[in-house]
């Protein structure tokens, strides 16, 4: 491992490199290096690949608490009502569209409420994936409330006995207080039309996002409550360690990844597969 | 903030006696800190310390009365200059309609900022054209013309299943046509590490010779930030960046690693979600807020 055959400051730099290249951040990659530094000062870890792999267990025990996939049983609850949210430009719309196909291709009957009422042509945009994985689509005219939208999505559900709806809805930066209040109100009225809803509120992550992920969640987490995540754009060069900080801390699970624009790249969260693709 | 963790750093050193070198190396661990806590790159910020280091430990910092000061403002000034002159022009030279293309990641906000671009020049009493090159992001050829609807700014409308570089040769036959002084050309979301795909922008380019390229990056940018430019730049070449989403709380580090990795212009920056939201870049300011 990184050809060092002692343990010296250099192999700790190097590690440090790791960890801070895969986007850990500083707390994170600061608690993980104390723990192996514990380790040296009480002779547990004696040869450079016991380093290696100590930081790697370490990393699996955050990160398993994390790996919780989404088990929806719809005898019990119907519409199973998704919220997505998270600040501008993550995939919050292309998550959906995925997530509602694979549902959709197991015969479920889906809905999409085209909440983001404000940016230039998302709702179009979410129209042409609601066409292509054969989802019901409820939209109003642009401008219009998002609460509204809400509110017409979980009816038409339960008159068209849906199984599955989607409120996609605007990005926005989490330090925008008056966007945020905005979306307490849309869950409160989903809430209120179907008690018990939302059932997930999914958080988009882009995992190219540095530590600023890590407000994002906490914030999103304070003002709405999260109870799933989606690291999107793993396909990319970032390794979207930001993750493990934020499970850490959140215990929030980790409910898919993105791998891809293609309504297919959707895969579940594996804390194996993603520790070894930071190594 | 940066400037108090000093403080009490060289409060606590005085008291004994004269400073050393050891002394002043342990206050830039601190900066490192606040660095790489902006999301700096790792490499980058190891490269900035070494260099303000040499100037740290002169004396000057040594005999002064007010160390810690001493101290941020040679960061201050270093990080400052390594983030460029600010106030840089879009090159609008040469014979119109001038191209100028916007590249980047996916998500980053190039749509939106060919909106703010176009407007920025309108209001600079320019006619602007908008072409929307990006095939393959549903309805996004729609989110551009929306956007120019919105504006009163003309734009190209592609044929269904037209290809992005048909579509920018044809776009700039309407544009010479229509007398517009330039075009902004809005491309694809893509990855740096997608052959196929920076190929296309490799084409676009050769076809129609940009006098801009810009790179459009995130604010909230992490370390990846570092290859994302550096391959931009090395396959493809970029002119200057834009930053965007800076209306956040991101300190954004990646400023500095892209302009260390790219010496291109930080141009713009992208302060929200409306068509007003563009401002000059200015790097002292930049300076400030990544250090925190
Ligand atoms: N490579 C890659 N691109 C992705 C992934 N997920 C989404 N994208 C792309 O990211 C861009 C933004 O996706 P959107 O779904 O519009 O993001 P959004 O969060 O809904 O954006 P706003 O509604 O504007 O906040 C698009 O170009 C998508 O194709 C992914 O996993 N990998
Ligand atoms: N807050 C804020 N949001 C921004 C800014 N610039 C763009 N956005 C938002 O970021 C999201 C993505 O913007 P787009 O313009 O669609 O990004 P894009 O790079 O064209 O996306 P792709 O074409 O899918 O790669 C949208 O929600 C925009 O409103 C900015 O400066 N501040
Ligand atoms: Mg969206
Ligand atoms: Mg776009």
């Amino acid at each position: 491992f990184l050809g060092k055959k002692t343990i010296d400051e250099g192999l700790l730099d190097e590690l440090e490199g790791l960890l801070f290249a895969a986007d850990l951040g500083v707390k994170t990659s600061d608690q993980l290096l104390e723990g192996v530094r514990q380790g040296l000062k009480k002779g547990e870890l004696k040869e450079p690949d016991k380093v290696k792999e100590f930081i790697k267990q370490e990393m699996l025990r955050i990160l398993r608490s994390g790996e919780k996939p989404l088990f929806i049983d719809f005898s019990q609850t119907r519409p199973f009502v998704f919220m997505v949210v998270g600040v501008n430009g993550t995939g919050k719309t292309t998550t959906i569209a995925k997530i509602a196909h694979q549902y959709s291709s197991q015969g479920r009957k889906v809905l999409i409420g085209a909440a983001d009422t404000f940016r230039a042509a998302a709702v179009e945009q979410l129209e042409v994936w609601a066409n292509r994985v054969g989802a019901d689509l409820i939209r109003q005219s642009r401008g219009s409330d998002p609460s509204a939208v809400a509110f017409d999505s979980i009816h038409a559900a339960k008159a068209r006995e849906i199984d599955l709806v989607f409120i996609d809805t605007a990005g926005r930066l989490h330090t925008k207080v008056n966007l945020m209040e905005e979306l307490k109100k849309v869950k409160r009225i989903i809430g209120r039309e179907c008690p018990g809803a939302p059932h997930e509120i999914l958080l988009v992550l882009d995992a190219t996002t540095g530590q600023n992920a890590i407000s994002q969640a906490k914030l999103f987490n304070e003002v709405i409550g999260v109870t799933g995540i989606a690291l999107t754009k793993l396909d990319g060069t970032a390794k979207g360690g930001i993750i493990v900080g934020i499970t850490e801390e959140l215990k929030i699970p980790i409910r898919y990844i993105g791998v891809g624009e293609g309504i297919d790249d959707l895969k579940e969260f594996n804390a194996n597969e993603f520790v070894q693709a930071l190594f | 903030s940066l400037t108090s963790k000093l403080d009490a750093i060289f409060k606590k050193l005085k008291g004994r006696g004269k400073l050393t070198e050891q002394n002043i190396k342990e206050a830039l661990k601190e900066v490192r800190m606040a660095l790489l806590e902006a999301d700096v790159n790792f490499k980058v910020v190891k490269d900035f310390i070494q260099s303000v280091e040499q100037r740290a430990i002169g004396q000057e910092v040594m005999a002064s009365l007010t160390p810690a000061q001493q101290v941020i403002k040679i960061v201050r000034d270093e990080l400052t200059s390594l983030m460029g002159h600010g106030e840089e022009r879009i090159n609008l030279s040469g014979s119109p309609p001038v191209p100028i293309m916007l590249v980047g990641l996916h998500g980053c906000g190039k749509t939106t900022t060919a909106g703010k671009l176009a407007r920025y020049f309108q209001e600079r009493k320019k006619r602007p054209y908008l072409i929307p090159a990006d095939v393959y992001r549903p309805a996004a050829i729609e989110q551009l013309q929306r956007l120019g609807q919105e504006l009163g700014v003309d734009f190209y409308r592609p044929e269904p299943s037209q290809a992005p570089l048909d579509i920018c040769l044809k776009g700039r036959e309407f544009a010479l046509r229509g007398g517009y002084d330039l075009m902004v050309i809005d491309t694809a979301g893509r990855l740096h590490i997608d052959e196929a795909l920076m190929l296309e922008l490799r084409e676009i380019k050769a076809s129609l010779k940009p006098k801009e390229i810009l790179l459009v990056a995130d604010a909230m940018t992490g370390q990846d930030a570092v290859n994302i430019a550096k391959n931009f730049n090395e396959r493809l070449g970029i002119d200057g960046v834009i930053l965007t989403k800076m209306d956040g709380d991101a300190r954004g580090g990646a400023a500095l690693s892209i302009r260390a990795v790219t010496q291109k212009p930080i141009k713009f920056i992208g302060v929200g979600e409306k068509l007003d939201a563009l401002e000059v870049f200015h790097p002292d300011r930049m300076a400030s807020r990544i250090l925190g």
